[in-house]
């Protein structure tokens, strides 16, 4: 049975899609099967793993609309890591799917066909609470938060939690909040450190320790079709994911 | 006459509210009487200008279902700028509007009512091509693509640019690309020269000769209430976006 993880945040360009590729690197590098399900349409997933465009369907679109797993998941060049690839017509199903019966859990019911074939899924959100975010979310044991250390990054914390506190109870009370993860950190900038100082105040159960630093490696790596561990494993950028992946294993295990 | 500009990329993160926040106070600087249109349900334009959460009702959610101009704008600390605020009930106008009758011309309708009263409005848009963005397309003369010099921005570049030969096709055949803006250029790191160059070869005579430069100035001013140039006039963002306004005056004229 896969323990399911949302990267999501409606706040664009915080590091879901970066921190989604590279813990899943990380733990299907220590010999654990992971599935990355890409579910923003802008297919950052899909092409950060490599994934050609022309090679992107039956993907998460064809999955939602009852295409088996086998179907639309495909290896990578990583061992122990597969991919749903998705391409722009996944943003069809966020209209398509507002008026169909059970709409939040068309996810949710699809992933049980293939959770026992993996040890972790990740899927990676749009920058939105729209219906894609929400199906990932009521499909998810843990939600994990990318954040900027940037102020408004800060500002939509609270509206993000509002909206877990409600999907929590109404469509799923298993769903945890797994952490806040703070992305590209720079030490040089005071903003910077007062984002990070406010968060540790506020939310000091929930605040991963492992802050990640800005790091131009990280930004180059999709553009080879690779994630910065496989890109650059020297790179700060490569040792903080590590340290990530790490003490996700140690917060992870459900009680 | 106003001219109505939508800043528009699916991508999140890439500066469209900072961008259009500074090119509208730079213009009310030069006494043209403009708007800003928060169609954001994350609220950033009206956080950046000082309008408080209690402060942001009625605005563009009410805008959309048919209140007039005057109860949902206020003016704000800045001579000759108005905004139109809002807050997070604007995400359920996404759903809302899927299933109204001429669902994409709302705001296009809306505008039309108040659109005498300015020289120019700036719509801000999220990070999505939905129903929102899709009501700023359809009601806006031009769409300024801010875009950061990342892998992934110039990505979404080619599946937004045909995103808007259909709106042109279908819904709105007088809007035109006013212009690709390079945001957060760091002059240190290889990727950002990349894409500079690879956007300046490929779309010549739509990309602006302006870049605005990472400038953590800039990422501070949003916690004071107030935009850039305000906050610090002379520090290398306000600069950059002096010239943008500068060079969108001398682009702007329509034929
Ligand atoms: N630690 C880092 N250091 C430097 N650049 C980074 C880092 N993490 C992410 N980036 C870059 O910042 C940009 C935003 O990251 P990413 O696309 O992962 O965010 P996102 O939240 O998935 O965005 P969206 O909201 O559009 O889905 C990307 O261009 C990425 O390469
Ligand atoms: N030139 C710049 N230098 C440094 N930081 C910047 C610059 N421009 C924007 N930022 C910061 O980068 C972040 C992203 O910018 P902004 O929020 O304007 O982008 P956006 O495209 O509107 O995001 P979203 O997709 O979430 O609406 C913000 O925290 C902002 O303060
Ligand atoms: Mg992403
Ligand atoms: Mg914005």
């Amino acid at each position: 049975m896969a323990q399911i993880y949302s990267l999501a945040n409606q706040k664009g360009g915080v590091g879901k899609t970066t921190t989604a590729m590279n813990l899943a690197t990380a733990l299907a590098a220590i010999k654990k099967h992971v599935l990355v399900v890409d579910a923003d349409p802008q297919g950052n997933m899909s092409t950060g793993l490599g994934c050609l465009r022309k090679n992107r369907a039956p993907g998460t679109y064809e999955f939602l609309a009852g295409a088996s797993g086998a179907e639309c998941i495909q290896a990578t060049h990583i061992p122990l890591l597969d991919l749903m690839p998705t391409n722009e017509e996944l943003a069809g199903a966020e209209i398509e799917l507002v008026s169909i019966q059970g709409r939040e859990i068309k996810l949710k019911e699809a992933l049980a066909t293939i959770s026992d074939k993996y040890d972790f899924i990740f899927i990676d959100c749009p920058p939105s609470l729209g219906l894609l975010t929400l199906n990932a979310l009521v499909a998810s044991h843990f939600v994990l938060i990318p954040m900027q250390c940037e102020f408004y990054s800060l500002e939509g914390l609270s509206h993000l939690l509002r909206s877990l506190e409600r999907i929590q109870g109404q469509l799923n009370p298993d769903l945890a909040v797994g952490g806040i993860i703070l992305t590209m950190y720079d030490r040089r900038n005071k903003l910077s450190h007062r984002v990070l100082t406010e968060i540790r105040e506020h939310f000091p159960k929930v605040i991963f320790e492992t802050v990640i630093p800005r790091n131009v490696r990280v930004s180059e790596a999709p553009s080879f079709g690779k994630p910065v561990l496989l890109y650059d494993i020297g790179c700060s950028g490569s040792r903080a994911y590590m340290d990530l992946a790490r003490e996700l294993l140690s917060r992870g295990a459900p009680e």
